[in-house]
């Protein structure tokens, strides 16, 4: 299984569509404080099925659309798309492109996609069982975690040892 | 079901002896052991780490960068049980020095044979290892665009 | 007391609007109101941060860079309600692009004439900004020594 | 007031008698993870006062003594002195230089000194009184303070601000 792009459009401070290819082993995200890097993160952890708004530093899911700039309205929707190459037929399902696609509108309504035809969250789930791809994985790894792991908080280290065990 | 974790345990120990040796020192002392060894599915799991020369009681009197090499190679030691397809590093070698830095990159380069690697990072040397850089930037207020980036124009 | 309260705080105030726009840009919006005026002497401090162009709802969903600058202005908006004879800094230069690490710099470097500044870094930029730098080591390991560097052999 | 030396001895990592001077307005303190230098904070913030080890990473006071290393027994006792100079009257009393000690023995006995003359932990908070100084101020900033600041942890913006006004 290979990532090889990310669609984001109105999803935080994404108020256009823009487009990440992931054709490399190692790529670099860089830019200045405040400009929208972890925005990204949060986009990947979304788009796999994140369901608590904390785990992506806002209040309510709405936060996630883009709530508009000093030269822009708000937009209306939050729409993200991950891209994968099903190589090892590691994935849930026999196509060997999978794009799985998450949408989330102001009215509070939200649609999963993969390749374009609706499904449920479930669906995203299964698809991705028993690959260590998940939106709480210990293969996210950011900075505030390192003091949870060190504390041991809310039994940090046995959830992430059930993950991958 | 028992069974199947103490395997699993087994496994993650032996790698984070590995990768802490790879992180810190040849020989340095580390472990990871069940509290509560008689209830295997519920017991949390505790964490020792002795870099050169030192004897912490507890792995919170290390310091900034050495809890971060602490919970990195316990993270890691669990992606070698199971490697995931991709993995994604947001600002983690911020409380690294240099020396720890290039340590850090080039164990990540070395997974990068079996997955791909997402790195978000103000670091100069990180920047310097990876294949490809994206920039984003703000350059209108609010609003996030990505630009594919000269590595030498950066920051 | 309630008096002597809000005296202060609307000092404080001023102070973070100053800061704020010093670190961030001039013009950002930014503010410190009580949530609960009518119980001054209990109330909890709200603070406002919306830098250029953005339009967060809380200062949660500010970046690891911005929410680091603005404790930051609070912090010095109380140092310049009292100035403390000496202040210490550990790491808080980590989460910064170089850009901020220079207006940061630039803040301490002005506060220095009223106060002095002891500033733990693994930062070359601001390693470059103090008056004289100490190094640690455990060339012995697990025992610390201070030696007076030379900043041109540094890490 | 100004900082001239800190003298560290027996405390945490520091097993040899250690002098730092301040006779400069900014200085750095700079080396490899692990080497010591959080732990020179430590110090300060322990010989002006801090009575909670929780504040210095450590889980009862004893962990302050040097525990011993490959070469070395573990020590019996942490000295940490801290000189002033009494610029502007500053500080409450009329002494022009004024250092402070504080010792920490394995058998519990703790000892404060102002000018090698014993005293009490009150008078070392009487001769800081309005000063600014103290062990948790809004003058000695770490990393962690930052998220606590952003949420507000346990009320930590309200305290700080008692502590300036
Ligand atoms: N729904 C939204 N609409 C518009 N902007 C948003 C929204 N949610 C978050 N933001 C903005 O995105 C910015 C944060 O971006 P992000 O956290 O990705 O920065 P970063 O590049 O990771 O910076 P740092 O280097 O400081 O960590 C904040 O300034 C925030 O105001
Ligand atoms: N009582 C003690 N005796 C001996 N060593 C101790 C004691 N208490 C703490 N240490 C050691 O001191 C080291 C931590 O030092 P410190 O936190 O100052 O590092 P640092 O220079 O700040 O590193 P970083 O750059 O990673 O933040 C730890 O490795 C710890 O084992
Ligand atoms: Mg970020
Ligand atoms: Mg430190």
């Amino acid at each position: 299984m290979r990532l090889t792009s990310l669609e984001v459009k109105g999803f935080k401070s994404f108020a256009d569509k823009t487009v990440i290819h992931f054709n490399d082993n190692m790529t670099g995200v860089v830019g200045p404080n405040g400009c929208g890097k972890s925005n990204v993160v949060d986009a990947i952890r979304w788009v796999i099925g994140e369901q608590k708004a904390r785990m992506l530093r806002s209040g309510k899911m709405e936060d996630l659309i883009f709530n508009g700039s000093k030269g822009r309205n708000a937009s209306q929707l939050a729409e993200v798309s991950l891209t994968f190459e099903n190589t090892k037929n590691q994935l849930g399902t026999e196509f060997s492109t999978v794009r799985i696609t998450r949408m989330y509108f102001r009215n509070g309504e939200s649609e999963y996609r993969i390749n374009d035809v609706p499904c449920r969250l479930k669906d995203i789930n299964n698809l991705f069982m028993d690959t260590g791809v998940s939106s709480d994985s210990y293969a996210i790894i950011e900075l505030k975690m390192i003091e949870e792991i060190i504390s041991d908080r809310e039994n940090s280290r046995r959830h992430l040892f059930e993950q991958a065990a | 079901a028992s069974e199947k974790f103490l395997d699993a345990f087994t496994r993650v120990k032996a790698n984070f002896i590995t990768v802490f040796q790879k992180l810190f020192n040849e020989g340095d002392q580390c472990d990871l052991y069940l509290e509560n060894p008689d209830d295997v599915l519920e017991s949390k799991i505790e964490v020792v780490a002795k870099p050169k020369g030192k004897k912490p009681s507890t792995i919170t009197q290390l310091s900034g960068g050495e809890k971060t090499l602490t919970a990195i190679a316990l993270l890691f030691s669990l992606y070698l049980l199971k490697p995931a397809p991709f993995c994604i590093l947001d600002e983690v070698d911020a409380p690294l020095d240099d020396n720890n830095v290039g340590k850090f990159n080039n164990m990540i380069r070395e997974f990068s044979n079996n997955s791909q690697f997402i790195i978000v990072t103000h670091n100069k040397a990180t920047m310097a290892s990876v294949d490809v850089i994206y920039g984003v930037t703000m350059a209108e207020p609010g609003v996030s665009r990505l630009v594919p980036v000269d590595f030498r124009s950066l920051e």
